[in-house]
């Protein structure tokens, strides 16, 4: 199975830190499916695509990670969504021909299953460049916009910045993916209303292996004034948003990447 | 006597929470002089100036703030130092003009005594526009550039991105305020050796009162893994900042401004 992420979101806002800490709290043994030394397959000016392999039991996972390098790092930054959104609409492209084929050989197919747009955790509130791209992402991906260096924000702050982010969202009909609420199932329902109501997911991202007590250790940033844990609810959202990427809705991501905007971008490019 | 500050850099940097968070450290029994409600004297789209007075013992200051509200907002952000450009050289040009009256009534001197230069701490390094505008600024104003929200950076972070900014400052040679050392006056010059080691200033701001022990506040910042205190010279340099601007080196800012600053444009503009 593949299952292929991109990371969007201007420079220096903790992608690469969070996909490595995503790994190495997932992978426990395998820590050198690290992706700090990227062999990158193909990289243009602003994509960047690397690969590893997840194998947790018998299940083998091959994880693409389509990265944003230098976005929104120019003075001038408009437009500077478009290699994204050709990278999306390619890759549905590239199947699509592959599919009218007559022989069918079914390769690399990096069709992106969900965009994590991250924000920038100023307390203020979107920047326009950010609505502009997510709406232009939300018609051709599963997108889940994800607040940057949660440590940034004290509780408070945290909570106005979400309710801002939340009405912004939904006053401009951008469209986030939202964990489906399955009603024969309570308990998955329970979980899917609580990552629902914890949206934008704000996250922590670290390396650094910390000693909290002897032999025990965790993920976390340490401040002269304490340590921010990425693993802890209570000062941030990584573990519901690992959940959804990788336990609870993999599969409702692909098969909705599959078909639903496979599908949305097929009949587009064929009534043409 | 009349000391004005400029806060340059973009929004949600958390310049007007420094300014405001200098006042209400400064003015222990004058908490009704925030710049929270600025009244705003003169507003442009992009300049700001609002008035408070300092009043300590027999010294009475006044202090012109220049805020730069949505420098860096727009997608397209070329040029946008010109307005803050303009601003500098316009007050010096009024200034020459008032001199230059047989009848001279210097009044509303706006001359910018000291800009600081907000710098996003991404624990990258210095933006492109950041080093243009930083060029800009330096040969016309005594310029400090300080990082903006110091808790977002782990004290090994903080040491590497103060280091990677001094280089590229140093190989950019763009020149910074440097606090004076006064060979006859070894006190004074170890102090302003200190704070020339702790440049660029990392600083913290808040406005929040916060009981660390019974009846003692200190104002800080609460995060549910601890306080980062803005007065602790362990968490950051915000005492070392203040003492530059209110205390040390308020002198020597003035009057490089009004000598130094003042004749290079004076200068430049007669030769034309
Ligand atoms: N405060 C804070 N800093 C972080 C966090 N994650 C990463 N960083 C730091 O931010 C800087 C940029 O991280 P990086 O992963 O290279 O960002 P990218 O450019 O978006 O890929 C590095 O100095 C990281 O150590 C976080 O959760 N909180
Ligand atoms: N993490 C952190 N946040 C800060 C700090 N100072 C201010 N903020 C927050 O940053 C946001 C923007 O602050 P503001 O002063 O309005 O920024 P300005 O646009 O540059 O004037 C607010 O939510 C502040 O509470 C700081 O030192 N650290």
């Amino acid at each position: 199975a593949t299952f292929t992420i991109m990371l969007a979101g201007e420079s220096g806002l903790g992608k690469t830190t969070f996909i490595n800490t995503l790994f190495q709290t997932t992978l426990k043994q395998q820590r050198d499916h690290s992706l700090r030394h990227k062999e990158s397959i193909h990289k243009t000016v602003e994509i960047e695509i690397s690969r590893a392999e997840l194998e947790e039991k018998n299940f083998k996972l091959r994880l693409n990670v389509i990265d944003t390098p230098g976005f929104g790092d120019n003075a001038n930054n408009r437009n500077s969504w478009q290699p994204i959104v050709d990278f999306i609409d390619d890759q549905h492209d590239l199947y699509m021909r592959q599919e009218q084929q007559p022989l069918r050989i079914n390769k690399h197919d990096l069709r992106v299953h969900c965009c994590l747009y991250f924000i920038r955790p100023t307390g203020h509130s979107l920047k326009p460049l950010d609505v502009e791209i997510m709406k232009r992402l939300s018609t051709r991906v599963n997108l889940v916009p994800v607040i940057a260096k949660a440590d940034t924000l004290s509780p408070n702050e945290m909570l106005e910045f979400k309710n801002r982010i939340r009405s912004i969202i939904e006053a401009q009909d951008i469209r986030i993916y939202s964990p489906p609420i399955e009603l024969d199932d309570p308990a998955a329902s329970e979980h899917a209303k609580q990552l629902i109501e914890s949206m934008p997911f704000a996250v922590i991202g670290s390396l650094e292996d910390i000693e909290i007590s002897p032999n025990n250790f965790i993920k976390g940033r340490k401040y002269p004034w304490g340590i921010a844990e990425v693993e802890n609810d209570q000062h941030c959202d990584f573990r519901k948003l690992r959940s959804l990427l990788l336990r609870t809705n993999m599969l409702d991501l692909i098969l909705s990447t599959e078909e639903l905007h496979y599908e949305t971008y097929r009949s587009i490019k064929l009534e043409k």
